[in-house]
C-alpha cells in the first residue's frame, strides 16, 4: 500500500451535463478530461442518458475518446428507438486518461426536453503482467508481480535482479560475512553456473580474532596447462588478505584448510563466459588472536600459567616474597597485562627486584653492625649495640634484626626493632684504690 | 673534704662543679639533662637564681681546667618544699638543674644512679667528694682538685644527740630531720665541708655506686664528735622522677 498525494488525479467521480438533471442548453461544446493515477484505467459508467436521438448521433452527442481513438459517440437514451446508447455496459480507459466532448445543436425538439448525462467514474487497477509482450520483451524475465498501480519484479531462488528491476541473474550469494563462522558457495555449486560469475565475498569477523578457511574436498575451478604448469588464466577464485599476497586458486584439488591469521579476508570468484567451472564452497571459523609466550620472570611467577594465550586473556605477574614489581624504574603495586587484538601483550612484563628495607635507624649512643647481607637488601642482618660500658641496650642484650619482606627491621620474635641505649649509672671505669690497711 | 685524698681521674664522674656567682657548690650528673644538687646551693635570697648565673662544670678533676667548659642550666627546680631564709631550715635541701642540652657519657661523666628506698644502714661506708675547703697541715684552703673521703652512715640518733649537744651551747644550729642522714667518724678529722655543698654522698652496691646522700650542712668541718648532715635521697625519689618527667 501508499499514500496517494494530496493533489493529483482522483480515484473516482462523476460527469454530468450541464444544468443536469434539467434540459441542457443549446450549442453546447463542452470537454472532460478525466484522469486517474498511473497503473490505473478508467472505467466509465453512465447512471443516466438522455441525449436527443438522432442516426449517428449528429445533432447532439456526447463523445468518449481514449488518447485521441474514439471510443463511443453516444446520443438517446434507454427508450429511444435512434440514437447510439451505452447501454449499462461500462466503457475502460486503455490508460489513465478519457476524455468526454458534449455537443448540442442550436435547437432542441419542442415535445421532449433532453437532461442530458450522469455518469460515475473510477479507477480500475491495470494487471501490468498481463499485458502483451512489447518488443523489448517481457515486463520482467522471470516473474512479474502485479501491484495496484504498478507491478514489480522478482527472481527466482538463486537469482537476483539486476539494477534495471526488470532482468534477473545469477546470485553470487556474496557480501559481507561478520558472524564467527559461516558456510560460503560459488553460484550455483555443486554445479557450474549457466554463464561467467564475478563475485565477491568479504569475511570481515571483530578485531582480536583470526578466519580460518576450510574449503571442502568438491573443489574444482577449471585450470590452464601451460609450459610453467596449471594456470588460473579465465578462471580463479582470489583470496586477499591484508600486508599478504594475494592467493590465486584453481585446479580440482580442494587446498584444504587456509589459515589467514586476519580477521579480514576478500574472496572474488571469476569465471569468463566459456569453459566450465563447477565452483567450491568453504566453512569459515575464527579463532582468537594468540599472543607471544610472554616468558618468565626472574623471582616472580606469572600466573596463569597456560601452553597458549590468546586475545582477552589477562596474565598477573607476582613477585617471589622478599622482591618488588618494577618496571622503567618505577616500583608497581600489582601487575596484569592483556592479549591484545593484535597479538601483542599491552605491556611488557616487568622484573622483579629484592626490596631493602633501607637505612636502619641510627642508635643514639649506639651503633649498627651488619652481620650478613648487602646493602640492606631482603634477609639482610644487623645488630645494634650501644657505647659500652655508659651505655646498655635497654633489656640488656644484643638486639639483632632483619630485613623482612614488609621492608621493616624485625627481631627474630618479629617485632619492629626500635632500641634505645640506656646509660649506665654508678660504675666509673677507674675505682678509688685504697690498699692501705 | 677534710682528710681525704685527691679523686683520680675517672673515678668520681658523676661530680660536677656548681657555680653560682662565684660561689662554689658541687652536685652530681643524674640523667643526661640533670643535674641534682642541694637547694641552698641554688637559692639565693631565697629566691633561685636566675639560670644564666649558673655555671656547671663536668668531666675534669681540676677546677683550672674544667671552668674552661661550662654548661648552662636551662632550668632550675627547687624542692617545694624547701624554705630557709635565716639559713637554719635545710629540710628539703634538694634541687634538679635541667640542662640546655643532653650529655653524652663517657669515662669521665657519666651518671650516678638514684637509690632504693630505705638502703641506709648504721655504718656503711660511703664516699663523699667536691672541690669545697680541705685542711692542710691543720690549716683550711680551698683546692682546686676534686677530693674525696670515705664516711660511714651515723646512727640517726646519735647525729640526732650530737646536733642538740651544740645546740645548747650555739645558736641557730639547724634542726635534723628524717629527710636527713648524718656521716662521719666520732673522732673527727674526716668530714666534707664549705664549697662541697651539693655534691654526692655516694654508696656502693655491688659495685654501683648510688647516690645516697647530697652533702647539706652540718657544725664546723672535720671536728671531734661532729657530723656531716647530708640530704636523704632516697625521700626524693617520686620528686626526682616527677620533676623530671614534667619537665
Amino acid at each position: 500500500c501508499w499514500t496517494l498525494p494530496d493533489s493529483g488525479p482522483l480515484m473516482h467521480g462523476e460527469v454530468q451535463s450541464p444544468g443536469y438533471p434539467q434540459p441542457y442548453p443549446p450549442n453546447l461544446q463542452e470537454q472532460w478530461d478525466l484522469s486517474v493515477p498511473e497503473g490505473y484505467r478508467i472505467r466509465l459508467t453512465f447512471t443516466h442518458m438522455d441525449i436527443e436521438a438522432s442516426a449517428g448521433c449528429v445533432y447532439d452527442s456526447l463523445t468518449v475518446l481514449n488518447n485521441g481513438k474514439v471510443l463511443g459517440k453516444f446520443c438517446g437514451s434507454d427508450n429511444s428507438a435512434d440514437g447510439h446508447h451505452p447501454g449499462n455496459h461500462p466503457i475502460l480507459s486503455s490508460g489513465n486518461r478519457l476524455t468526454l466532448i458534449f455537443q448540442t445543436d442550436n435547437n432542441n425538439p419542442e415535445r421532449h426536453q433532453n437532461v442530458g448525462f450522469s455518469a460515475h467514474y473510477q479507477a480500475i487497477d491495470i494487471d501490468e503482467c498481463s499485458a502483451p509482450e512489447d518488443a523489448s520483451g517481457p515486463l520482467c524475465t522471470q516473474i512479474c508481480l502485479n501491484t495496484l498501480g504498478s507491478y514489480i519484479c522478482s527472481c527466482r531462488h538463486g537469482y537476483e535482479l539486476r539494477s534495471d528491476q526488470r532482468s534477473c541473474v545469477l546470485s553470487c550469494g556474496g557480501g559481507i560475512f561478520d558472524e564467527p563462522e559461516g558456510f560460503l558457495f560459488s553460484p550455483g555449486y555443486p554445479n557450474a553456473p549457466p554463464y561467467a560469475v564475478s563475485c565477491q565475498y568479504f569475511i570481515s569477523v571483530e578485531p582480536g580474532f583470526t578466519v580460518s578457511l576450510n574449503f571442502s574436498d568438491n573443489f574444482h575451478i577449471e585450470s590452464v596447462d601451460t609450459q610453467q604448469g596449471p594456470s588460473c588464466l579465465h578462471h580463479w577464485l582470489q583470496v586477499s588478505i591484508p600486508d599478504r599476497d594475494h592467493i590465486k586458486l584453481c585446479g580440482a584439488k580442494s587446498p584444504g584448510l587456509l589459515v589467514t591469521n586476519s580477521n579480514t579476508v576478500k574472496l572474488e570468484y571469476y569465471t569468463d563466459d566459456q569453459g566450465l567451472s563447477n565452483g567450491w564452497s568453504l566453512d569459515y571459523t575464527t579463532q582468537r588472536m594468540q599472543c607471544p609466550f610472554p616468558g618468565n620472570v626472574a623471582k616472580g611467577r606469572v600466573t596463569p600459567m597456560l601452553t597458549e594465550y590468546f586475545y582477552r586473556d589477562y596474565i598477573h605477574v607476582r613477585c617471589a616474597q622478599g622482591y618488588k614489581l618494577m618496571m622503567d624504574g618505577q616500583e608497581l603495586e600489582s601487575f596484569s597485562t592483556m592479549c591484545q587484538s593484535n597479538g601483542q601483550w599491552h605491556l611488557r612484563l616487568p622484573e622483579c627486584h629484592i626490596i631493602d628495607c633501607g637505612e636502619p635507624e641510627p642508635l643514639l649512643n649506639g651503633g649498627v653492625t651488619f652481620l650478613s647481607g648487602f646493602q640492606n637488601q631482603y634477609r639482610s642482618v644487623i645488630q645494634y649495640h650501644c657505647n659500652e660500658p655508659f651505655y646498655s641496650l635497654l633489656g640488656g642484650m644484643n638486639v639483632s634484626s632483619t630485613c623482612e619482606s614488609d621492608r621493616k627491621w624485625r627481631s627474630n620474635h618479629g617485632d619492629v626493632v626500635s632500641p634505645t641505649c640506656l646509660p649506665v649509672c654508678g660504675r666509673p671505669t677507674q675505682h678509688l684504690s685504697a690498699y692501705q690497711r | 673534704i677534710i682528710g681525704g685524698n685527691i679523686a683520680p681521674e675517672n673515678t668520681i664522674p658523676w661530680q660536677v662543679l656548681v657555680s653560682v656567682n662565684g660561689g662554689r657548690g658541687g652536685g652530681m650528673v643524674i640523667a643526661d639533662r640533670w643535674i641534682m644538687t642541694a637547694a641552698h646551693v641554688v637559692v639565693q635570697e631565697g629566691n633561685s637564681a636566675s639560670n644564666d648565673t649558673i655555671r656547671i662544670y663536668m668531666g675534669l678533676t681540676d677546677v683550672r681546667t674544667l671552668t674552661m667548659s661550662p654548661v648552662y642550666a636551662a632550668s632550675v627546680h627547687i624542692h617545694p618544699e624547701y624554705n630557709n631564709p635565716r639559713f637554719i631550715e635545710y629540710n628539703n635541701d634538694i634541687a634538679l638543674i635541667r640542662l640546655h642540652d643532653p650529655i653524652t657519657f663517657r669515662a669521665s661523666v657519666m651518671p650516678i644512679c638514684l637509690p632504693a628506698q630505705d638502703t641506709y644502714v648504721t655504718g656503711m661506708m660511703g664516699v663523699v667528694s667536691g672541690f669545697g675547703i680541705t685542711e692542710i697541715d691543720k690549716r683550711r684552703i680551698l683546692t682546686n682538685k676534686l677530693k674525696y673521703v670515705h664516711l660511714p652512715v651515723v646512727d640517726q640518733e646519735t647525729c640526732s644527740k650530737s646536733v642538740d649537744l651544740y645546740k645548747q651551747g650555739r645558736s641557730n644550729v639547724p634542726n635534723l630531720t628524717n629527710n636527713m642522714f648524718c656521716a662521719g667518724v666520732p673522732e673527727g678529722g674526716k668530714d666534707s665541708c664549705q664549697g662541697d655543698s651539693g655534691s654526692p654522698y655516694a654508696l656502693s652496691d655491688n659495685g654501683q655506686f648510688r647516690a645516697a646522700g647530697i652533702v647539706s650542712w652540718g657544725v664546723d668541718c672535720g671536728k671531734q664528735g661532729t657530723y656531716g648532715v647530708y640530704t636523704k635521697v632516697a625521700n626524693y625519689v617520686d620528686w626526682i622522677e616527677k620533676t623530671m618527667q614534667e619537665n
